[in-house]
């Protein structure tokens, strides 16, 4: 059995957007996501969590994204102007944070690859702001001066030599 | 450039589990799923937005997660047994979903990608309830009853012939 992780990687170069109580009905994200492209922003992650929220009686729901850091002020313009159009909420910018990593196939079949990476988190008292995971790869937000801590922690939980991949992009 | 989705897979073998409120401080993520691990139970797609409440002073945030389904009882036991030692809130459990993924390499970089697979379940009337993604691979969670619909608005929405791989588990 291939060790379940192969690297760590680090981007320090990214913001988070959250968008507020979106109304919760088929084609609002494919509303946002075309605008975003249509202004040619590259989106890294996208999360929507299950969690709805009624809102004037209308169920809503948030989608958080991340995207390069030099494209986040394009990016909010872009929904701020469309945000009563689209008829949902808030959009948050937060460019003070950092994702953080691993990245190993067969992982998802190795239940404890996920705990194990937190547990280096919590070790070093870094708190998670987002997760978002894939087969391959998970993913974690943290506060940006805690990413090279993050990067550290989670190479030295798995054990992995210098020979492995770290990426960091500063 | 190869084309930025190279097939479609449809997993309606899943249940999400939502634990609400939990403190928002390190460490809790890691012993959520350390508990899972030592049940066995597989975690596929973990999310966890940024979004924070506020509940009797403390900050939570929510995490939710799919897992097969034959594990989503033994995870929801696991975790109603633990609610009261993690101060978090209440579990949800909901096996009437499906997993809708494209996969993909360079799909980051190609903004238009997520857009158009959210417009083809929009053309559908299909409700995304749930995004995660990550550079290659993005995956909305959907009604059970709506995942063939789903896998098959989106394959034809990127036009790919019988050659793609299509996987369905079901
Ligand atoms: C909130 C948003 O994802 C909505 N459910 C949609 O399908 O577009
Ligand atoms: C909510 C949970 O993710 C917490 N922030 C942690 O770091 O464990």
């Amino acid at each position: 059995m291939p060790p379940p992780v192969r690297g760590v990687a680090l981007d320090q170069n990214q913001a988070r957007l959250a968008i507020r109580h979106i109304p919760d009905r088929p084609g609002m994200a494919a509303r946002i996501f075309r605008l975003l492209a249509d202004q040619k922003v590259s989106v890294d992650m996208i999360i929507q969590s299950q969690r709805c929220r009624i809102v004037d009686g209308v169920t809503t729901r948030d989608i958080a994204f991340t995207v390069a850091a030099i494209d986040a002020e394009t990016a909010r313009t872009a929904l701020i102007n469309a945000a009563t159009d689209l008829g949902c909420g808030e959009i948050t910018v937060d460019a003070e944070i950092a994702k953080v990593s691993i990245v190993g196939s067969g992982m998802v079949n190795q239940p404890g690859v996920a705990a194990r990476m937190f547990a280096a988190l919590a070790q070093n008292q870094i708190n998670i702001q987002m997760i978002a995971t894939s087969e391959i790869k998970i993913s974690s937000v943290v506060a940006k001066d805690q990413g090279v801590q993050a990067l550290q922690a989670i190479h030295a939980a798995f054990g992995l030599s210098g020979a492995e991949k770290i990426q960091v992009s500063t």
